[in-house]
């Protein structure tokens, strides 16, 4: 059956679009179907596809809030047709407030993805969820859709700061909205080698985490910032480069743990 | 008269928390009075002024809130007297859907700022509001209560992706909330001279916004993030750093170039 992850984390610029472009990437190169829903309003998962933001076309948000069927809204992404993308545009930055009023208003993103999933022929084996920095309607409908949570956390002093929300953010849409929801997975972003930060936050996420965190960390390396002003994963744009070859590491890393 | 500036952008991680302590430490260690108010539920602004973040203490929640004063809430910072703050904790994580509900709910922290500047005997001379990466009721109080926006921008692709959507809401809040609200001031941040990618982003910017980008670029640098472990500016961690040298140097131009 299809692995659903919620990437998030409510601190900002830790790496939960890059991560999801680029694990999704490294699992349809593997020839796997994956799908990337891009709950951001600033639709960086959408644009890192190489797919055009644009407002005239129909996004994720005719399906949470018009009901338009995912089918409709899916496209495949510039690098690879194993690789598709529900798009954000600048209309999800109202949905929020018109969920709001929605009947069913968590539940929205699950029934669009179960109708899509059962009416498709062939099955798709990951949807990755990215987004906001914030933990309003939107990241709780991808809790809601999702089965397993992957935090990214940069390796900065921060990290830990907001991490003790997140995670009592994570238990009580596990007791109220989705018991099946699981925090399997830790990815450990930015890492810098040379500071003795990146260490320390990197042996106390390891230890509090020791099962969930994957062994690899995705390391501070440009390529990885460069790629999404081509439109491309760092897959894709430089598949021998440091931050390619860690990405390709965790996605395995990921498949192999099963949730 | 008090200059009140609101640091945003939707973006997440471009430096907000970072700038707002490391100006409003530049300015204190200059001899001028300084608020920095943490609108962040996250708290980034309160720990990095070395003050813990406390769930039993009264937090800006409460003055937007419950209508506490602000002269009950404001601590002084661990590195100097004259640079104030006003601490967030979690109970500011729901304040976004309390607010919802409450008369004035937009004007909230401007009518709390003008009671605490009325019955203070000294003047403040900068107030630095810290905003959480989102567009919501807490960033929206910021923009009604100051009267200059300052937009961190980091040299990264996805800098400019949401710039058109944060300019836009300045002008809706300009039009119906705070007429006096203008974006006085750019700064770019985590500026790295060896990539391509940030000398490309910086000129986009400066030829965007001539008059409002700071010639000051902040350099991504170490020592910037290490200090916030200590509960302490870049300026008082280490002075004679790159990043604290050139904090200084930005709020030296913000000070000269006036409103
Ligand atoms: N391993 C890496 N090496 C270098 N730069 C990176 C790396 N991972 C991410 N970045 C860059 O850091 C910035 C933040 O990453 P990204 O936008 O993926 O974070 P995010 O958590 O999705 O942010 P937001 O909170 O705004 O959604 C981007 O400019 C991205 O290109
Ligand atoms: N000039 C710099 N050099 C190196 N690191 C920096 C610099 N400025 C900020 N950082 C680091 O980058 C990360 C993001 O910065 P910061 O938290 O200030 O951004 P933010 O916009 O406030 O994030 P959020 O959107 O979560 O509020 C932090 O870990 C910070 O220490
Ligand atoms: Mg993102
Ligand atoms: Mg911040």
């Amino acid at each position: 059956s299809t692995r659903i992850f919620t990437v998030t984390n409510q601190k900002g610029g830790v790496g939960k679009t890059t991560s999801t472009v680029n694990l999704a990437a490294a699992l349809s190169k593997a020839g796997l179907a994956v799908l990337v829903i891009d709950l951001d309003p600033q639709g960086n998962a959408t644009t890192a596809l190489g797919i055009e933001n644009r407002n005239d076309r129909l996004s994720i948000y005719d399906a949470l809030v018009n009901d338009v069927p995912l089918d409709k809204i899916v496209v495949p992404s510039a690098e690879d047709a194993r690789l598709l993308s529900a798009p954000a545009n600048l209309d999800l930055a109202g949905a929020e407030i018109e969920l709001v009023s929605l009947p069913a208003r968590e539940h929205r993103l699950l029934r669009s993805i179960d109708a899509y999933l059962q009416a498709r022929d062939e099955p798709i084996d990951y949807i990755f969820i990215d987004c906001p920095p914030s933990l309003g309607l939107l990241t709780v409908n991808a809790f809601v859709a999702a089965r397993e949570v992957l935090i990214p956390i940069q390796c900065e002093y921060y990290a830990l700061e907001g991490l003790s929300q997140l995670l009592a953010n994570i238990d009580r849409i596990k007791q109220h909205l989705n018991p099946e929801l699981t925090l399997s997975t830790i990815l450990l972003t930015m890492y810098d080698s040379r500071t003795r930060l990146a260490s320390e936050v990197a042996a106390q996420v390891r230890e509090h985490f020791p099962t969930q965190t994957l062994t690899t960390a995705i390391p501070r390396a440009v390529r990885v910032s460069e790629a999404p002003s081509y439109g491309q994963s760092v897959i894709a744009y430089d598949p021998g480069s440091t931050g390619a070859l860690a990405y390709r590491e965790s996605a395995l890393e990921i498949a192999r743990k099963g949730n």
